[in-house]
């Protein structure tokens, strides 16, 4: 059974830096 | 069977899920907590809200969805395209995407709807602060 970290549920939502 | 690439298979009702406290969990019984505590004991990774402050049809792929979100405290503005399926944890709300019935049908997970207002969890890299620099007496 294959078994998913938490951190693969959730987007990774980078700032983008504006500079 | 014909295999979904299009559907990963971490969203299907059932899938098993490991939190970083090493806690075994369904995807369907995730709390707003095990998302909270997991970032706390995981080293680099931090939890921000995101809210959704707009939900439109993408300009640039047919078929997805632009969620627009306001991230973390500094309220940075960042723009992803997803299937109108995929879900996303709602704090306090649980699972939410913007069509819960395709979500129900590809996935078996039971969603909210997403709506413009809702607060997402969502992960970032921990910020790696500079060592504090010396005060130098004048």
């Amino acid at each position: 059974v294959p078994v998913f970290p938490w951190h693969s549920l959730v987007p990774f939502l980078a700032p983008t830096q504006s500079d | 069977p014909v295999p979904a690439p299009c559907n990963p298979s971490h969203f299907m009702k059932g899938a098993i899920i490991q939190l970083a406290t090493g806690e075994l969990k369904r995807v369907e019984d995730l709390q707003t907590q095990d998302f909270v505590r997991s970032a706390e004991v995981s080293g680099g990774l931090k939890i921000d809200s995101s809210m959704v402050v707009d939900i439109r049809a993408s300009q640039q792929r047919p078929g997805l969805v632009s969620l627009h979100f306001n991230v973390g405290e500094q309220q940075s503005k960042v723009t992803i395209d997803v299937p109108p399926e995929h879900p996303f944890f709602v704090f306090g709300q649980g699972w939410s995407s913007c069509s819960p019935e395709r979500t129900a049908q590809l996935y078996g997970l039971a969603c909210h709807h997403l709506q413009v207002g809702d607060v997402c969890v969502s992960i970032t890299l921990q910020q790696q602060l500079q060592p504090q620099q010396q005060k130098q007496p004048q």
